[in-house]
């Protein structure tokens, strides 16, 4: 899970962006 | 009585398809055949892709980290291409997964299956989406700002004037086909359901949606390109060209992060680490 945190955030979180 | 579900999620997809995805093919020839007000700045030397990138990095910046802004300028041309590529990237990979959550079954997946079936479905997705934004000469970018002409592209230093050749070439076979953005929809969800993606926990429930579309597919392209009866083998064809291309272009930004100084983003990291 860790591997792909920001995968699963995407996922589960309709509008959050992606923290870049 | 399967006309009826046919229809109502090939209409589906496509609009969750013209929902999320900010360019499609529609847009996208509109630009390429010089049919706006505004043409496209085409970019084919370094004079010219310095001059575009003030408006690049204008609509970067609202998605870029500062440090990286801040330290652009400093760096050679072929690694701040290879950043703003990243970021196109990284963009469409937050569209598709917005798409792939309408996909009717996926959202109720496994969450780690549908990590996996994102991780190995998105760049394929993406270089399919991405020939709607070619034609033989070069590459729509910045939301139909800019043209990057393919042979710019190709005269660039090694090993990143191998990056996009391969992609055009793809993007010209595909184009062939001549698709609209409807039967795109349901080719790029059925990219993203594949059942035999590596480490998947519930194969069967993700075959089940695969075989859905894929069936709605076939029904589409009978329907939508009467003519051409040979389209859905054809179309299922370009999938193993797809994984292959991808494939490829893994090994090459691997090898890219190995010899130059070039940081992947952390969304990148995750997709490409462990692939193939």
């Amino acid at each position: 899970k860790e591997k792909h945190k920001i995968l699963h955030r995407l996922l589960q979180n309709s509008s959050s962006p992606v923290d870049l | 009585s399967q006309q009826p579900d046919t229809k109502s999620l090939a209409k589906q997809m496509h609009e969750a398809y013209l929902k999320h995805f900010h360019m499609n093919k529609a847009k996208a020839r509109v630009f390429l055949t010089g049919k706006t007000s505004t043409p496209p700045f085409v970019i084919h030397d370094m004079d010219t892709l310095q001059h575009a990138e003030q408006k690049l990095i204008t609509q970067l910046l609202g998605n870029m980290a500062s440090g990286d802004v801040s330290t652009l300028r400093e760096r050679e041309v072929e690694a701040r291409l290879f950043l703003f590529c990243q970021y196109a990237s990284v963009a469409t990979v937050t569209e598709l997964t917005e798409f792939a959550k309408a996909v009717p079954g996926f959202a109720a997946l496994d969450l780690n299956d549908q990590v996996t079936l994102l991780k190995y479905g998105v760049y394929e997705a993406l270089f399919a989406l991405l020939a709607s934004c070619m034609n033989k000469d070069g590459l729509l970018v910045a939301h139909g700002g800019g043209f990057i002409t393919r042979e710019f592209l190709k005269s660039l230093r090694k090993p990143f004037s191998d990056m996009m050749e391969p992609k055009f070439q793809f993007a010209m076979r595909f184009n062939a086909l001549e698709l609209d953005d409807s039967d795109l929809a349901l080719f790029v969800a059925a990219i993203i359901c594949c059942g035999d993606r590596p480490g998947l926990s519930d194969v069967s429930q993700i075959e089940r949606i695969q075989e859905s579309i894929i069936h709605v597919l076939r029904l589409h392209l009978l329907s939508n390109h009467p003519d051409n009866t040979l389209l859905f083998p054809k179309l299922l064809q370009k999938l193993a060209d797809l994984r292959q291309l991808v494939t490829e272009h893994a090994e090459l930004v691997q090898d890219i992060n190995k010899t130059e100084d070039a940081s992947l983003h952390p969304l990148l990291q995750e997709i490409y680490r462990d692939m193939y």
